[in-house]
């Protein structure tokens, strides 16, 4: 474990209970694209299977519930709970464009061809591209409340700082491993849109942001 | 067969 790893997990913690505190609080799941939560959903499952098999350290077991605790409590609040104020009409992102070609993909790139491992490399592919319908979303409503983007900076963070990790732990360690990398790199590009208006708009103190 | 290194990882 190292510090990039450390800070990049307790961001992703803070990207999802900020969400969850947000939906749970304000009682509106407005401006919250229920598509990603259920693909943020699907990765922490088919990613987590490894609880039933394998036990790496307590706090890898405690992070692990406590992600998929989350992210299946984020997606009831949705699409149970405040139902009504779900906004269906900008959450039209088609996510089967994205859950047939990362499901083709970990079955002809991978590191291995058993169950478990191809899960894994699912889970890894289809996180780089989960938050594409929240991203849609915002860019389809032309705005985003403020939790909103803090949600959105903590989420990017956490995996800009797994990049740092992975230089880290190649340089002190030589373990890498190519697909988290890549996988990687995609997803915190996709974010990169998003950084640049939520510093600079940040700065100007608006409390929305209009994505081009 | 190489040991199936667990994934330390989240």
């Amino acid at each position: 474990m190292n510090i990039f790893r450390l800070t990049g997990d307790l961001s992703h913690l803070a990207a999802i209970i900020i969400l969850l505190l947000k939906i749970w609080k304000t009682r509106s799941c407005a401006g919250i694209s229920g598509k990603s939560q259920v693909l943020f959903a699907l990765v922490f499952t088919t990613r987590y299977l490894d609880l039933l098999t394998s036990f790496i350290s307590l706090y890898n077991t405690t992070m692990k519930i406590i992600y998929i605790g989350c992210a299946y409590a984020t997606v009831y609040l949705i699409y149970m709970k405040f139902k009504a104020t779900y906004d269906g009409n900008h959450d039209t992102f088609r996510v089967e464009f994205l859950v047939v070609p990362v499901g083709g993909l970990a079955f002809l790139v991978n590191h291995d061809f058993s169950p478990l491992e191809i899960l894994w490399t699912f889970s890894i592919y289809l996180e780089s591209v989960a938050i594409l319908p929240q991203l849609f979303m915002i860019s389809k409503t032309g705005e985003a409340e403020t939790i909103t983007t803090h949600y959105l900076f903590f989420l990017g963070l956490y995996r800009a700082l797994y990049l740092i990790n992975w230089i880290w732990r190649f340089y002190f360690e030589g373990f890498f491993d190519m697909i988290a990398i890549v996988a990687g790199v995609v997803q915190t590009i996709l974010y990169c849109d998003f950084f640049y208006l939520y510093v600079t708009k940040g700065e100007s103190g608006s409390n929305k942001i209009n994505p081009a | 067969l190489e040991e199936d290194k667990p994934k330390d990882e989240l």
